[in-house]
């Protein structure tokens, strides 16, 4: 995927977004990590991003994507970035009960953005 | 450090208002997700933190976290090095209750947990135990002798005047130290019932001749309060479905 650094020109890529809990003020019950990746996915999809490779989002978009680098657009609808690889989070901190909770949290943190 | 535009001359110079408005707006919205995905409604309210020695020895004796001297957690992911993304295929969870003290009950044996299924109606308890801190007292004893004991650990089902039921386990003590009572049935029942609250009474047999103290709540020493640890998992446990 590409990273929205200002070189990706306007094409589908990855926002990063950090957060500071300490700059939040949730410092105070979350113990660990002492920030969060909000990261995002912005950027076009047009039709000629079909054919560059990584870009399409799934098994599914790659197949479309080769109906419509031939011409045979099955349906004129646009693709729209989105994220396709996400990561876990684990987190340590205190519920409203005082307890300490770890949890791993499934699909929290966006790593790839990509046309589908 | 929000600082407002009038104290600040350059602030308002860098973002114009739409774009600032449109940070805030982010932010929140970031706040919201976190919030939904750890099922709570809002960020809880820390009036009290709990004593740093109970936290930091609470957390030294799980695997899920190397406390450093201040008290800060690195969580090892799966290939070592400490940060806080590791894939997981499900939700789980692991929660650390301390216990507390219930001035209405005068029997010094008597404690509780506040332990909640953090909002995930389907949280499934895979393991629960109760960790008690045992010390010797410097008391003569028989020539060949050994401390044993036997540590009796009532829990009641939830609700007022419901049932109590027993965890029995004959320990041998050697030196000052930890040990680990199974209470995954008497967890499981309270988040079952959505409850939020598991009572106990801990006995020991033989403490007294023994010259063995069990450390209880007491304010003297945060350091050695007896806390449940719950390992759970969001899923049903019945119908696990398995990624391959």
């Amino acid at each position: 995927g590409l990273e929205c650094d200002g070189s990706s020109g306007g094409l589908c890529c990855r926002q990063q977004f950090y957060i500071d809990f300490r700059l939040i003020g949730w410092n105070d019950w979350i113990i660990a990590p002492s920030g969060y990746y909000g990261n995002y996915c912005e950027g076009n999809c047009p039709a000629y991003m079909a054919g560059v490779p990584g870009s399409a989002s799934s098994f599914h978009t790659a197949v479309v994507n080769q109906y419509r680098m031939r011409g045979m657009s099955p349906g004129s609808v646009n693709s729209c970035c989105i994220p396709t690889k996400l990561s876990t989070m684990s987190m340590l901190y205190f519920d409203d009960e005082y307890n300490i909770v770890k949890r791993d949290v499934p699909n929290m943190i966006v790593e790839e953005c990509g046309c589908a | 450090q929000t600082v407002s535009r009038e104290t600040c001359a350059s602030c308002g110079l860098g973002q114009p208002d739409e774009s600032r408005q449109m940070n805030v707006d982010f932010l929140e919205a970031v706040k919201r997700h976190i919030l939904s995905r750890l099922q709570m409604k809002e960020r809880p309210n820390i009036t009290h933190p709990i004593p740093k020695a109970a936290m930091v020895t609470a957390l030294r004796k799980l695997h899920s976290g190397k406390v450093r001297e201040d008290g800060r957690v690195e969580i090892p992911n799966l290939d070592g090095h400490a940060s806080y993304t590791n894939e997981v295929e499900e939700e789980t969870s692991e929660i650390i209750s301390f216990a507390e003290t219930d001035e209405l009950l005068s029997s010094k044996t008597s404690l509780f947990f506040a332990i909640s299924n953090e909002g995930n109606q389907n949280l499934h308890v895979s393991q629960a135990n109760l960790w008690l801190y045992f010390k010797l007292l410097p008391v003569p004893l028989e020539k060949g002798s050994r401390r044993k004991v036997t540590v009796k650990v009532y829990y009641q089902e939830p609700g007022v005047g419901s049932k109590w039921h027993l965890v029995e386990k004959r320990v041998e003590l050697k030196r000052n130290g930890w040990h680990t009572f199974p209470l995954t049935d008497a967890v499981q029942l309270v988040f079952g019932e959505g409850e939020r609250r598991q009572n106990l009474d801990v006995r020991c047999e033989g403490c007294e001749g023994a010259g063995v103290l069990p450390a209880l709540v007491s304010p003297a020493d945060d350091a050695h309060r007896p806390f449940l640890v719950v390992r759970a998992r969001a899923g049903d446990a019945k119908h696990r479905i398995r990624k391959r």
